[in-house]
């Protein structure tokens, strides 16, 4: 899967993602990633996140609307990612996932489980080039 | 000063957020960065877990989700189970912005598509079908995602009737990583 969340010069937001989902999964199976609120979500008055992962699991804890509601309850971005793998790691401890989350500022941040790190690509203009960051689980 | 414009992406998938941010630093809306950015990794299969030839079902078919979702109107496209039509974000946009549903699935989101002017055609290329034939005929269809069905599920193929006796736990194997996810 590809999860993506990007602010325009408007400041408005977008979140998508796209996937051709787990290997051998029985036909009609669909994950987290088209589910609005799982794959991701976006509400210009916070930000956006996109989340990745076992979709058969995470699909039932939203994790993408968890992110941005913590955002709107003043969590920074890493904090609200990290709220939302919490949730699910709580119930599945062997789960793999990870969510990325945007504030509407262009503060992102990410979280993840079950793998040693997760990596995820940020472009912006401080940089004027797209950079590879990573994150431990 | 916020720091906009500004795109990020899950996984390793550089292609796909440099092409967002072309379209954002060209003054296009966050809407079309992701919608042209996720285009990419459909188009170059982005380690085989995104667009056609990848995670073939049981069957050996490839079968795509996508979601794109406007956070100015709340408004969101998705399809899921789409079948046979290789764009799938870009059907997703179709749903957000040519209908007042916000979810189309399966075999009837593939005729939309096709309303829509998108191509259908195969999404099993000679790779996908050679990593089902292999599971299929020389792994017995291991590891799959069915439980308290008989044959065993854990150690031969379909097809599979229910059994209802459930005092033995049975364990999920782990089947997800950095390679296989959604």
């Amino acid at each position: 899967t590809i999860g993506m969340v990007a602010v325009d010069r408007q400041g408005d937001i977008a979140a998508g993602t796209s996937t051709n989902g787990a290997r051998f999964k029985m036909p009609g199976r669909i994950g987290d990633s088209p589910i609005p609120g799982a794959g991701a979500y976006a509400d210009n008055t916070v930000g956006g996140a996109a989340a990745t992962g076992d979709g058969d699991v995470m699909l039932r804890f939203l994790p993408s609307f968890l992110a941005v509601e913590e955002m709107r309850r003043g969590a920074a971005p890493t904090a609200a990612a990290e709220t939302a793998v919490a949730r699910i790691a709580a119930h599945y401890p062997a789960f793999m996932g990870a969510v990325v989350a945007l504030a509407k500022d262009g503060t992102y941040g990410a979280a993840c489980h079950g793998i040693h790190q997760f990596p995820f690509v940020v472009f912006d203009q401080k940089a004027e080039e797209c950079r590879t960051e990573h994150v431990l689980c | 000063e916020p720091n906009t414009p500004i795109v990020i992406t899950t996984w390793n998938f550089k292609n796909s957020t440099i092409k967002a941010w072309e379209v954002l630093k060209t003054g296009g809306t966050a809407l079309d960065a992701v919608e042209q950015g996720a285009s990419v990794c459909e188009a170059q299969q982005c380690a085989g877990t995104v667009g056609f030839g990848g995670s073939p079902d049981e069957d050996g078919e490839t079968t795509l989700d996508a979601l794109i979702m406007d956070g100015k109107t709340m408004n969101v496209g998705a399809v899921g189970a789409l079948r046979r039509v290789k764009s799938a974000i870009s059907v997703a946009r179709h749903v957000l912005e040519h209908s007042y549903h916000s979810f189309l699935v399966g075999e009837l989101a593939t005729q939309f598509a096709e309303q829509m002017g998108f191509p259908v055609e195969s999404l099993t290329t000679p790779k996908s079908k050679q990593m089902w034939k292999k599971w299929r005929n020389e792994d017995n269809c291991q590891p799959n995602f069915w439980m308290y069905v008989k044959p065993d599920p854990r150690q031969n193929c379909g097809p599979y009737t229910k059994i209802t006796s459930r005092h033995q736990h049975w364990a999920r194997p782990q089947k997800v990583d950095e390679h296989n996810h959604d």
